[in-house]
């Protein structure tokens, strides 16, 4: 078989025609993502790309993705997170000055909830806390998201059984 | 020094 490109598998994996989240999918691009040299790079890219997505089921279902890499990947894809580059993409979407008024509030919340679950898991990406610290200072986070009752970073999200 | 200089370059956006 031919091996896909990470942009192929990240069009599959948030298609906006996919009727549920396609784990095979999803699973698949954090695979791929480990195995290239310059795979967290460019799937940071990818990702922020589908996440301004002004179609909310796509943006959601690139936000999965990114959640499912976080959990799975490695340090060199949490590095590449916590890098301003990629977070000023997640900024602009929740933000009233870029994309902020024009995105569902379904979009913006989950945003909201992964950047504050990733400063409890992940402190030692600090840029990660300072631009959630600034959302706050904005107003954009008012209070702290409630987290889902499960590991607010550790374990996976919840996914249906096969079968 | 890439690393470097990249992280130099690294700012958060202007709010």
């Amino acid at each position: 078989m031919e091996p896909e490109s990470l942009e192929s598998r990240i069009n599959r994996a948030t298609n906006p025609l996919n009727k549920e989240l396609d784990w095979d999918s999803i699973d698949a691009f954090c695979e791929q993502l480990n195995k290239e040299l310059e795979g967290p790079p460019l799937a940071t890219r990818l990702l922020a790309h589908k996440i301004q997505s002004p179609q909310e089921w796509e943006a959601t279902q690139a936000l999965t993705v990114l959640e499912t890499c976080m959990k799975n990947c490695g340090k060199r894809f949490h590095d590449e997170v916590g890098k301003f580059r990629f977070l000023n993409e997640l900024i602009k979407v929740v933000s009233p000055k870029y994309l902020g008024t024009r995105t569902p509030d379904k979009v913006k919340d989950k945003i909201l909830e992964l950047l504050y679950s990733w400063t409890l898991g992940l402190p030692q990406e600090v840029k990660i806390a300072e631009a959630y610290q600034m959302l706050k200072k904005q107003g954009i986070v008012k209070i702290d998201p409630k987290l889902p009752d499960d590991s607010p970073f550790l374990a996976p999200p919840t996914r249906p059984k096969n079968g | 020094l890439g690393e470097e200089s990249e992280e130099r370059d690294d700012h958060l956006l202007p709010m």
